[in-house]
């Protein structure tokens, strides 16, 4: 069973979007739970999953008052199943949360799903650690600009005391991955030109471009596949998915 | 002393850039003190001020190891002194940080300065509440997209909620404003229509394009109105600021 964890406590740029779109790509072909760790809910507002129709959340499952097995439904999509979230996770992020939570319910369906993807929150609060506890790989998603670059600094440092604290010795960046990338603009090539230096073989080649579609996708609560495989969107993120593979 | 709070517990939509930006502007004409609540310090470092030059952080006033008036410090833009944020801000989301604190704070140095302006980390955890409990007004910045939506209501929950608990008798929410707004896109239609029908009278007439030199302006460290003042994310950010003025 795969996992990958899509990060960066830089609100907005892109965790969702892509936490929806590369879970859906992957179900075409095997079996994929999408964990929803970020309180706005907003994964599982984007699979089309509305209040009305959650039984158990990930807090539930967090505070052990019923087993991932159970708060893992179905969506509209084949082979997607979801952890929703709710408001309620937010009441969690404070320190008392055992940092492996998460990492243990995962343990008890190891095998049931070939790719586990939890997005998480704008933070590297106690919500996020639970999630860097429990997976393998982490996915940076940037949009280029200042404040990405100062961010990342932190996400890395975070990364590497859990594995010296040995709190999670397989967790590895996969990769870092512009969203939204204008490659013409000055500022996107600022950004790049030092980024590379720092952290050039993991910037992965493929990018996503900015394209209204997907932000239509989320509206009606579809994966770009399902809303409009003509998209631009759609294709950038084939090949993301694709490279992500390929890279693991 | 006018105090006025940038806030959206959902990530990246613009709050630092018009925090930043709005400060910049009324300081042209006024005394401008800029107070950093959100632990990534984007506004610290999109004035220029980098950690080495920092004595004390909101961190230490919210947790009584000096005044605000020894934080705040003068940026290199006449008239606009900030209280920078650091990482360690972070460990104050707990809850058992008062609610009071950073009113407390403005309290003592009420008339020092003509506006106040705070930028707000992307959650509705402690370090907000703090924040809506010592501001005037707020002005909520949104993206177009379904997550803003989503979000709002919340938002307005916790606003109506401090109202009610007498926290915050004075607090009331000044509008909201679109930025990255391209307003013949379907989507931003779609979105519009919808937040009109809930939010009418509070969307602002002017709005923010999106516009590459307000993140080049960032990676300098300098406000827009002295980084560019050709730009036309100037000119928006000129016609916010008047409009704030008269609907506060
Ligand atoms: N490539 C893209 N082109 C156009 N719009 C995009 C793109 N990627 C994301 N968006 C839009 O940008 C907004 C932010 O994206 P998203 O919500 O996925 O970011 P996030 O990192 O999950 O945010 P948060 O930090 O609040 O969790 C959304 O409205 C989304 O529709
Ligand atoms: N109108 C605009 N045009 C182009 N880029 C913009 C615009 N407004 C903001 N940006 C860029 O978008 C990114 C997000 O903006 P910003 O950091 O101000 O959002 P935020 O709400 O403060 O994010 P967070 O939730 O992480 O605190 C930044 O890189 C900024 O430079
Ligand atoms: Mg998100
Ligand atoms: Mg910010």
């Amino acid at each position: 069973m795969k996992s990958i964890a899509l990060a960066n406590q830089k609100g907005g740029v892109g965790k969702t979007t892509a936490s929806i779109n590369l879970a859906s790509l992957w179900a075409g072909r095997s079996k994929v739970l999408l964990v929803d760790m970020d309180p706005q809910g907003n994964s599982t507002s984007g699979v089309g999953i509305f209040t009305k129709e959650v039984k158990w959340t990930t807090a539930d499952v967090l505070e052990g008052k019923c087993s991932i097995r159970e708060a893992a439904q179905k969506t509209g999509f084949a082979n997607l199943s979801i952890v929703p979230a709710h408001l309620g996770l937010a009441g969690l992020e404070a320190d008392s949360l055992p940092i492996h939570r998460l990492e243990e319910n995962l343990q008890q369906i190891e095998g049931e799903f070939d790719f586990v993807v939890v997005d998480s929150p704008p933070s590297l609060g106690r919500l996020t650690l639970n999630v860097f506890a429990a997976v393998e790989r982490v996915l940076v998603f940037i949009k280029a600009g200042h404040f990405s670059i100062t961010g990342l600094e932190q996400l890395f440092l975070t990364v590497v005391r859990l594995r010296l604290r040995n709190v999670n010795q397989s967790l590895k960046v996969l990769g870092l991955f512009y969203n939204e990338a204008q490659p013409n603009t000055r500022l996107h090539q600022m950004i790049h030109g030092a980024l590379s230096e720092a952290y050039s073989p993991l910037i992965l080649g493929a990018y996503i471009p900015r394209n209204v579609h997907l932000g239509e996708a989320q509206v009606v609560g579809e994966p770009i596949n399902f809303f409009d495989p003509r998209a631009r969107g759609y294709r950038a993120y084939l090949q993301l998915a694709e490279e992500v593979l390929q890279k693991w």
